[in-house]
């Protein structure tokens, strides 16, 4: 379960916190996963206690609400990254960005599938630039891809490009990119101009022990 | 099981990938306290009450899990009825979720939200809770209202890293944020913590 509580002491008129907490639970928490399991419980509450002497906000566009927005997303980002950081049994952070999508709810749900898929996640724990099990993972997403466009990269290493794996591909290269304790994996899928990125954490054999431990 | 079983993450290392918590300033408006309910066998706090002085509006964002939760469901209640308006207390616990235990779970939270309501001189809608801790245990609201004397007698403005950690499950770490920013000129604060580290995939609206 997740739980959050985000205060802040400026005027805000519940309408508007309200849009903002909407708005922005799409880039923040909806947007990390575990273990991919939604809990029963999840909550986001965002309170505004109107003590710090600003204007009353009434409309979440209202200009002068620029800075806070950006603020309040950068919050709601970090705390939703620290989910992943405390992953049970995670050893790497890993960022997943999908491009080239239809739409950015195809791109969201693609890189979703890959992050929440067990065997890239398992790469990930064994340190595997396994770029195979990501297409597999983009196949299955269910969403419109164009398979002889496809393209992989990990940081700035390409794995697959059009379709193949990539030419400049260098297993040495790679393998130390994947010591690194923060990874970043780049899916060009090749329909459109929709894009999404989500955060997720590796599968350990410590999962499976933290979990199957934790009732008995 | 009256209690949950203790979280086996307590004797496990902190993540690897963990980050300090932030220097949180008090936010001007909210006071906090934490105590020890006793959802868990061993000593911890797993009682969270935040107190908001009057005008303090709330937005809030809920799992769209299909089974979801006590706690879930009354705050979806009382916004919708509230609007978000007016708010003037947060209670929330771990050990116990309060999730799958139908009308006796629904009760459960809100003889807590009226016994807030009665020390905190408002309205039991303007009572905010949250659970977490295992699914299918009803939540023994006694626990929680026995301490609430206690939980009151001790809100403080400056409470950030023991709330944080008093709604801690099977975390290794206590979450928290902070920015500040500008509005029309004024400087306002932003301050937020939270929980998780399994069961962790929202999808909330």
């Amino acid at each position: 379960t997740m739980l959050a509580f985000v205060v802040t002491d400026a005027a805000i008129a519940a309408p508007a916190l309200q849009t903002l907490v909407s708005l922005y639970v799409r880039t923040t928490f909806n947007a990390v996963t575990v273990d991919g399991d939604r809990s029963t419980n999840d909550s986001l509450m965002l309170f505004a206690t109107g003590q710090s002497g600003a204007p009353k906000i009434s409309r979440a566009g209202d200009k002068r609400l620029a800075d806070f927005r950006d603020k309040l997303e950068g919050v709601l980002l970090d705390l939703a990254l620290q989910l992943v950081r405390d992953g049970e049994g995670a050893t790497k952070f890993v960022k997943i960005t999908v491009a080239g999508a239809e739409s950015p709810a195809s791109a969201r749900k693609i890189a979703r599938t890959i992050a929440e898929s067990p065997l890239v996640k398992t790469a990930f724990a064994g340190e595997d630039a396994n770029w195979g099990r990501i297409v597999m993972a983009v196949g299955r997403a269910d969403e419109p891809i164009n398979r002889d466009q496809l393209s992989v990269r990990f940081g700035d290493h390409w794995a697959a490009q059009d379709g193949l794996i990539s030419p400049t591909y260098d297993e040495e290269k790679m393998s130390a990119y994947m010591k690194r304790q923060e990874l970043e994996v780049f899916v060009d899928v090749g329909v459109g101009r929709g894009s999404a990125t989500v955060w997720t954490c590796d599968l350990t054999k410590q999962y499976v022990a933290i979990n199957g431990d934790y009732r008995s | 099981p009256a209690a949950a079983a203790a979280p086996a993450k307590g004797a496990l290392p902190v993540s690897p990938l963990a980050v300090p918590f932030p220097k949180m300033p008090p936010i001007a408006g909210v006071r906090m306290a934490t105590g020890r309910a006793g959802f868990y066998k061993h000593e911890r706090d797993d009682l969270l009450v935040m107190a908001f002085d009057p005008g303090t509006t709330v937005a809030g964002v809920f799992t769209r899990h299909g089974v979801g939760s006590a706690p879930v469901d009354w705050c979806q209640k009382q916004l919708a009825v509230t609007k978000g308006t007016e708010v003037r207390a947060l209670v929330v616990n771990a050990g116990c979720a309060n999730s799958f235990t139908g009308k006796p779970g629904a009760d459960a939270v809100r003889r807590v939200a009226s016994a807030v309501g009665k020390r905190f001189d408002c309205r039991q809608r303007d009572v905010m809770v949250a659970s977490t801790g295992v699914i299918g245990v009803l939540l023994d609201d006694a626990k929680i209202i026995q301490r609430l004397p206690d939980v009151e007698q001790k809100l403080t403005e400056d409470g950030w890293t023991g709330a944080a950690r008093a709604i801690m499950t099977t975390d290794t770490f206590p979450k928290g944020a902070y920015a500040e920013a500008t509005i029309d000129g004024t400087k306002v604060r932003i301050a937020g913590i939270c929980k998780g580290s399994g069961m962790i995939a929202p999808d909330m609206a």
